[in-house]
């Protein structure tokens, strides 16, 4: 544990919180991807199985203890923040903006985890599958942001946290790779990818809301 | 590759 990746999750639970807040206050989902949301909440299940199994065997320290409050909470929230959008404020949510087709994504994402894997088993091909899925689950989000052109100034807070605190991972790795040798390839490029992705974002963020303006695209 | 494949990242 480094000062780079407490950073990076503490923004990731702080983005989480925001999303939580936008809708509570507004009142509504609007601007918000169903199936961004959709896919973060697969990512999550199909990486955090390793909460079901059993932990008697493993020596227990106070990082493990650290990554089952978060896993579960990323989880649950995850799972409340699709009730809330399919439920609670349902009427809000506009599915003609929303029409990136995921399917491709995950069946590409799922390929690409039967091909390239530390080791194929069951746990690992499914890790490995969600670290793909991880990397281009924001796209749905992207896709609705360009059609619609605008965006509510809490929601663009809720992604910029969202995207900074993957681009913290980048440096907890730089830090990891220099101190303790740490090594693995796929989740340092699916990570490089899923920061790439953010860039025109960050680019429009800065230049606009960070100026006072609204976020609209140019 | 190694024995165990310990993910310690979330």
């Amino acid at each position: 544990m480094n000062v780079f990746r407490i950073s990076a999750d503490l923004l990731h639970l702080l983005s989480i919180f925001i999303l939580l807040l936008k809708m509570q206050k507004t009142r509504s989902v609007a601007g918000i991807s169903f199936k961004t949301q959709l896919l973060y909440t697969i990512v999550f299940i199909a990486r955090y199985l390793d909460l079901f199994e059993s932990h008697a065997e493993k020596s227990f320290e106070l990082v493990t203890l650290y990554n089952i409050v978060m896993k579960i909470i990323f989880i649950s929230s995850s799972v409340y923040t699709l009730y809330l959008m399919k439920k609670k404020f349902r009427a809000t949510y506009d599915p003609n903006t929303d029409t990136f087709r995921i399917e491709y994504l995950l069946a590409l994402c799922l390929f690409l985890a039967l091909m390239f894997n530390y080791r194929f088993t069951v746990m690992e091909v499914l890790w490995t599958f969600s670290i793909y899925l991880e990397a281009v689950a924001i796209l749905p989000q992207l896709f609705m942001l360009s059609r619609t052109g605008e965006a509510e100034t809490i929601t663009t807070h809720y992604l910029f946290a969202l995207g900074f605190y993957r681009a913290i991972y980048l440096l907890n790795w730089i830090w990891r790779f220099h101190m303790e040798d740490y090594v693995d390839w796929i989740v340092w490029i699916s990570g490089a990818v899923q920061t790439a992705l953010y860039s025109d974002f960050f680019y429009i963020y800065y230049k606009k809301v960070l100026h006072g303006e609204k976020f609209v695209l140019p | 590759f190694r024995d165990s494949i310990r993910h310690d990242e979330l």
